[in-house]
């Protein structure tokens, strides 16, 4: 109760002419943005426990997970861009069914989405605009934005796994075929390609995964000494 | 774009579009480049970017550039011009998305002829606000939105957005800083010019209260006479302003309390940002110049355009989204590093 009274007191400074209407001092303002800010983050402590809560015997127990709230007004979210599973936990606060489209700030890459019955939804990449000139712009490592719709109850939470799927992607089989001449042990190459880059297991999944020719997979370093 | 030397932009009554920067750098590129960029007292206003932007080749748009912003509720075209219709199912209204800026009045503000615009007063020099020049910088099309983007040399950016399954049509802009280098303070606003006949009258919600008709030039208690005919005529929009006739209404929806009017035939304008350089002497004490790390702030903000048929008596559909704007979902990020998609 009493995080919520700052926030309630907060709203209270906020009511001045000045703060509605933006006519006070550029300290000011900031004073106030102080003020509204810390009222707010403190205030999510009440949302944070009760998603603990519900969440506390399931494998999203408060030690493994902390809900972290990302505006997303300026593209950039800590957790989204250096994660590559996420979870976004999403509340509408409105009473009616809200379709939503989410932009969540993220590093260049292949995303999937599921929604909470398990099911993978239909999600897109796009690139965050350079900035106009060369002015200063956020400070944030998101190259992208994942854009899904997300379909929210009324006053329902709703949860959405996102993970990468993979860091690099532009290889073919070709280049596996020929890195595989270098160095004559297929296995080994198939194990350092799945502990680092990619889900893939066998032949075949490449094959369905990877079709088409591109750029070519960076061969490792070899003695330069050996006629290749 | 006030001081280029080219007979093609003489007529300084037309607006400088896109089309226009294409016929200019066709004219660059006929001619030496290398003797056009050394003779820059043929274009006083332009600067080394500028001069690069129009010489190179790969920002040239195609003169019979074409597209369409398109879902299952509309249709947007789009040309070098940038939004031009809006197409649904029963008609077509014509769109154009543009922004302007106004330049602030500076004073000494011993009368109120000699007022500067400032954080209280809104007093434009003009009385037509100058056109900004856009530029298109990409459209993309995926299974989610599909998108126009455009940007404006005087720092200002706007992304055109259609979303599958949504019945509206999203702007997204980003402004600032508003550069003030010629010591001039100026006020961004943008256009939505549409062909529906409002007879200068047009709809604000009243600080939330209820919508409440506006007329161009008029006051419902008293016969009045405007000494600031365009401030005179801007009301508060707290989350939506709209125009209509008799099969067409535009609303548009905004994130945040706007300043809004409807100064031509069948245009809504909305302020978008403020920075000027002279105080008011209404009290604040200071100009109205933000110099959040030492440029100016930057605003970002979104603007949706609902177009509806008045007939079809959808206005709880709208009232909806008109709360959902303001009311958006809270979204709360997790690291799951630990917790796998089966897990999960």
């Amino acid at each position: 109760r009493f995080v919520l009274n700052e926030l309630k007191s907060a709203m209270g400074v906020m009511q001045h002419h000045d703060a509605i209407t933006g006519t006070e001092k550029e300290h000011v303002a900031h004073d106030y943005e102080r003020l509204l800010d810390a009222a707010i983050e403190d205030s999510l402590i009440i949302a944070r426990q009760a998603f603990n809560k519900i969440a506390q015997n399931s494998p999203l127990k408060p030690a493994l997970f902390s809900y972290d709230r990302c505006r997303f007004n300026e593209s950039s979210c800590p957790t989204s861009e250096a994660s590559e599973k996420f979870v976004l936990t999403i509340y509408n606060p409105v009473g009616w069914n809200v379709m939503e489209p989410i932009h969540v700030p993220v590093l260049e890459g292949q995303y999937e989405v599921y929604a909470p019955n398990g099911d993978k939804i239909t999600s897109q990449l796009i690139d965050i605009p350079a900035p106009v000139r060369n002015i200063p712009t956020r400070k944030s490592n998101a190259t992208h934005e994942l854009v899904f719709i997300a379909k929210l109850h009324p006053l329902g939470v709703k949860q959405f796994y996102v993970k990468k799927i993979t860091k690099i992607t532009k290889i073919t089989k070709r280049d596996v075929m020929k890195t595989n001449d270098y160095y004559g042990n297929i296995n080994d190459y198939w194990k350092n390609l799945h502990d680092n880059f990619v889900e893939i297991h066998n032949l075949d999944d490449f094959d369905k995964t990877f079709k088409s020719e591109q750029i070519p997979l960076p061969i490792p370093k070899t003695d330069s000494k050996v006629d290749m | 774009n006030k001081d280029i030397n080219i007979d093609i932009l003489k007529d300084r009554t037309d607006n400088i579009y896109v089309g226009d920067l294409e016929k200019i750098m066709k004219e660059v590129r006929t001619e030496n480049r290398r003797e056009r960029k050394a003779e820059k007292i043929s274009y006083p206003s332009l600067n080394e970017e500028e001069m690069r932007m129009l010489a190179d080749e790969s920002m040239v748009v195609e003169r019979s550039y074409e597209d369409y912003l398109e879902n299952e509720y509309m249709k947007i075209r789009v040309d070098n011009t940038g939004v031009t219709h809006m197409i649904l199912p029963d008609r077509t209204t014509n769109l154009k998305v543009q922004m302007y800026y106004w330049t602030g009045c500076y004073g000494n503000n011993t009368d109120t002829t000699f007022r500067s615009s400032g954080a209280y007063i809104f007093r434009p020099q003009t009385t037509q606000p100058y056109p900004m020049t856009y530029r298109i910088t990409g459209t993309i099309k995926g299974p989610v939105l599909q998108e126009f983007r455009a940007e404006a040399k005087e720092n200002a950016a706007s992304v055109l957005r259609v979303y599958n399954g949504l019945n509206y049509f999203v702007h997204d802009f980003v402004v600032g800083p508003i550069p003030v280098e010629d010591k001039v303070g100026k006020e961004y606003v943008v256009r939505y010019e549409t062909n529906v006949v409002n007879n200068g009258e047009f709809y604000t919600d009243s600080n939330g209260r209820q919508m409440l008709k506006r007329k161009l030039n008029e006051r419902p208690q008293w016969n009045l006479t405007l000494e600031e005919p365009v401030a005179g005529n801007y009301y508060p929009v707290t989350n939506k302003i709209s125009i209509e006739d008799n099969n067409t209404r535009i609303s548009i929806l905004t994130d945040r309390s706007e300043g809004g009017t409807s100064l031509e035939e069948g245009d809504l304008e909305l302020m978008l940002h403020r920075r000027l350089l002279h105080d008011d002497a209404f009290g604040v004490g200071e100009a109205l110049n933000e110099t959040a790390g030492g440029v100016g702030l930057v605003m970002r903000g979104t603007h949706k355009l609902l177009n509806l048929d008045p007939r079809n008596q959808q206005e709880v559909e709208e009232k909806k989204l008109l709360l959902q704007t303001h009311l958006k979902p809270i979204v709360f990020v997790s690291d799951a590093e630990n917790v796998d998609y089966e897990t999960w």
